[in-house]
């Protein structure tokens, strides 16, 4: 690389089944919130010459840590109520990669993810072993009632009641 | 689910997602996030992507991998490529999402089929972006 490049960042947050035209004003304000922290969070990596991986895990993990968005703290429930959390991170400049899958108590699964990369010789681990690895690494854990919104719990009861299967980001419902 | 692409000053590329998968799905049920290739890739040699919407369809057309295939051996740009992937190919099998996508150079592409999708990007030097697209 002969210079400096301009930085990058862009991320989603596939927010929930609210499409705009239904979301009260405060509603909105909160999911733009949400957009600008994480924003703020990878572009302060970049700003200061970091890394894109550095950038990529440092936005996604803000969006974990929001309730409202579908990851971590304010995941979709599955049909036993539970949380099913996964995640993968990978480094373009040496094609590494990480994921995990299945994780019920893991509070930042990107974060365990980039740990599957750099610190395990496998690309991905997941449920139990996943868990395993969690523990091994001293991954911060947390109880199932820290996961769960009363946002999730209406969700989960209103398609078990229409017995869909239904995406975080659309009115779109799949059975 | 949520992700992010990046490219930092040393012109390198990187993708997260992360998910808490689907409403009411089936435990043990795996979408496309955590599965390399198809909803998160990174590759400098043409570009980072992370995918959200209807995991099945995603794994099936092994979309950000693919992407950058188009990218690598075809020569096409980023923006051309993500159309094809997301506004071509997955609408034909009733695949539902969109993706968010980054090259060596250039703004960052954010391309979608469905509604509600919640985005942000930023270039350096530039505005922040951060929008609700229907």
């Amino acid at each position: 690389m002969s210079g400096a490049v301009d930085w990058a960042l862009a991320l989603h947050g596939g927010a929930g089944t609210i499409l705009r035209e239904h979301l009260s004003p405060e509603d909105e304000t909160r999911y733009r919130a949400g957009l600008e922290v994480a924003l703020a969070a990878g572009r302060a990596v970049l700003e200061a010459g970091g890394t894109a991986l550095d950038a990529v895990e440092e936005t996604v993990t803000a969006l974990e840590e929001n309730p409202v968005f579908n990851a971590g703290k304010g995941s979709v429930l599955t049909a036993e109520g539970a949380v099913e959390m996964d995640a993968a991170i990978m480094d373009g400049a040496s094609l590494d990669a990480g994921a995990v899958i299945g994780l019920r108590r893991v509070r930042n699964p990107v974060r365990l993810a980039r740990q599957v990369m750099e610190h395990s010789p496998h690309v991905m681990l997941a449920w139990q072993g996943a868990e395993d690895f969690a523990r091994h690494m001293g991954a911060e854990t947390m109880a199932l009632e820290w996961f769960v919104t009363g946002h999730r719990s209406t969700q989960l009861a209103e398609a078990r009641a229409a017995n869909v299967v239904s995406l975080d980001h659309s009115d779109g419902k799949y059975g | 689910t949520v992700g992010a692409v990046a490219r930092d000053r040393n012109g390198n590329l990187a993708a997260a997602t992360s998910t808490g998968g689907m409403t009411n799905k089936q435990p043990g049920r795996v979408g496309d996030a955590p599965l390399i290739g198809a909803g998160t890739y990174a590759s400098n040699r043409s570009c980072a992507v992370s995918a959200t919407g209807h995991g099945e369809m995603f794994i099936r057309l092994t979309v950000a991998r693919d992407i950058a295939a188009m990218m690598e051996y075809q020569g096409l740009d980023l923006a051309a490529a993500t159309y094809r992937k997301v506004h071509e190919e997955l609408p034909r099998i009733d695949g539902a999402g969109g993706v968010i996508a980054v090259g060596a150079e250039g703004a960052p592409v954010l391309s979608f089929n469905s509604e509600g999708m919640y985005r942000a990007a930023q270039c350096e030097g530039a505005a922040p972006i951060i929008a609700i697209f229907e």
